[in-house]
Formats: structure tokens, C-alpha cells, sequence
């Protein structure tokens, strides 16, 4: 574990503790996409199928428990928390999300490092993790203005996702033969996706003004 | 030496 690999981790939890907080303290998930939420609890669920076969440490079983548990605990106030559900604008999240579901899965079939269940599944969430984040930026941009809660919530998982890119350099510097094609162009390619929100997050950041995206 | 790979990020 290195120090890049930490703070991403650390960012991608603190990303989920601030989507958390803001519907907690508002009691409300506007311009929070609900697909995006259920594209990560399915990716969390088919990845960490290892949960119980593979152990690498405490800290990792940890993670695991705590990103399938918030990934769930979302997806429920969303749908369930009777506050909640009524601030969910499902005419805002209009993303067809299956589509990546299904495109997902079938390239999981014929690109992954081992023909097994588990090795399916696990090449699948990281495909699905790499698009899972479109419904919620398409959502984004058709809303226009984006509240501070949830322009960080995108901030810190953007910056989950560069974090784990560095890892992986300092890995492939460090580590004798570290190859992971599939997760590594996966990852570079879901880090692209942030590229444009980043863009305006830094402008409205420097200018002290509110976070707006282009229509 | 095949080794057995296994998923050690997150």
C-alpha cells in the first residue's frame, strides 16, 4: 500500500460520507442521479464477490463491507426514504444505465484474465465503474447549476480516480512485472470522463463563484 | 512459476 493508493481510497470514501451527509442534512437527493447510485452498488456487489475467497487484510475486508453498505444505504433513501423520494426528479435522469449494465457485461465476457465466475464478474464492475459516473454528469449538465454538496461529492471521486492512476505508476515503478491492462486503460479512461467537470470546477473555484456547467 | 493473481486494490 503507498501513499497514493491511501489518499485515494481516503477520497473515495470521503466522496460517499459527503453524498451521505448532503442527503442527510437536506433530506433531499436533488441533482443526485439515482442510476449512477445503483451502477455503483451493482459494481460494488460484483466486484467484492471475493469477499469471502480471497482475503488480502483487514483493511481491505473493511472497505469492502463499508462501500457495499453505502452504496446500498444510497440507492435505499433514494428509492425508499419517503422524504427523499420526493425530491427525486427522475424527469432530470433520463440515462439509459442498462445499456451500460449489458454493454459491460458483454465485454467482461471476451476481455478478462481468467474465464472464471468470479474473474467475470470482477472485469464487469471494472468496465461498469468506468461509465457509472455518465448518468450523474449528464444530470449535471441538463440541471445547470450544481449545489456545493454535490459539486464535491464529483470533485472528491474525480480525484479517487487520478489518485489511483498515480498508484499505479508508482506500482509499475516499484513493483516487479505490475501489469493490469484491464484496470489500468479502464481507470485512465473513467479519469478522462472528469476531465470537463474538472474543467469548470477549477474556473467557478477561481473565480470564488458557483459551480455551473455549460448546457 | 504460475502465480495466482489476485485483486489487491479496491
Amino acid at each position: 500500500m503507498n501513499i497514493f493508493r491511501l489518499a485515494g481510497d481516503m477520497t473515495h470514501l470521503l466522496s460517499i460520507l459527503v453524498l451521505l451527509l448532503k442527503i442527510y442534512a437536506t433530506k433531499s437527493c436533488s441533482g443526485v442521479s439515482r442510476k449512477t447510485q445503483e451502477l455503483y452498488a451493482i459494481v460494488f456487489l460484483a466486484r467484492y464477490l471475493d469477499l469471502f475467497t480471497d482475503f488480502i487484510s483487514v483493511y481491505n475486508t473493511f472497505m469492502k463491507i463499508v462501500f457495499i453498505a453505502s452504496s446500498l444505504a444510497i440507492v435505499w433513501c433514494i428509492r425508499v426514504h419517503p422524504m427523499v423520494k420526493r425530491s427525486y426528479d427522475k424527469d432530470l435522469d433520463t440515462f439509459r444505465h442498462y445499456l451500460l449494465v449489458a454493454a459491460s457485461f458483454l465485454l467482461a465476457l471476451f476481455l478478462h484474465e481468467k474465464f472464471t465466475f468470479l474473474e467475470i464478474f470482477w472485469a464487469f464492475s471494472i468496465y461498469l465503474e468506468a461509465v457509472a459516473i455518465l448518468p450523474q454528469l449528464v444530470l449535471l449538465q441538463r440541471s445547470g447549476n450544481v449545489d456545493n454538496l454535490t459539486g464535491q461529492y464529483v470533485f472528491f471521486l474525480g480525484a479517487y480516480r487520478g489518485l489511483y492512476i498515480l498508484n499505479w505508476i508508482y506500482r509499475y515503478l516499484t513493483e516487479p512485472r505490475f501489469t493490469r491492462w484491464i484496470a489500468c486503460v479502464s481507470g485512465v479512461v473513467q479519469t478522462a470522463l472528469y476531465a470537463d467537470f474538472f474543467y469548470y470546477y477549477f474556473i467557478s473555484w477561481k473565480n470564488n463563484s458557483k459551480l455551473k456547467l455549460p448546457a | 512459476v504460475v502465480e495466482r493473481k489476485i485483486h489487491d486494490e479496491l
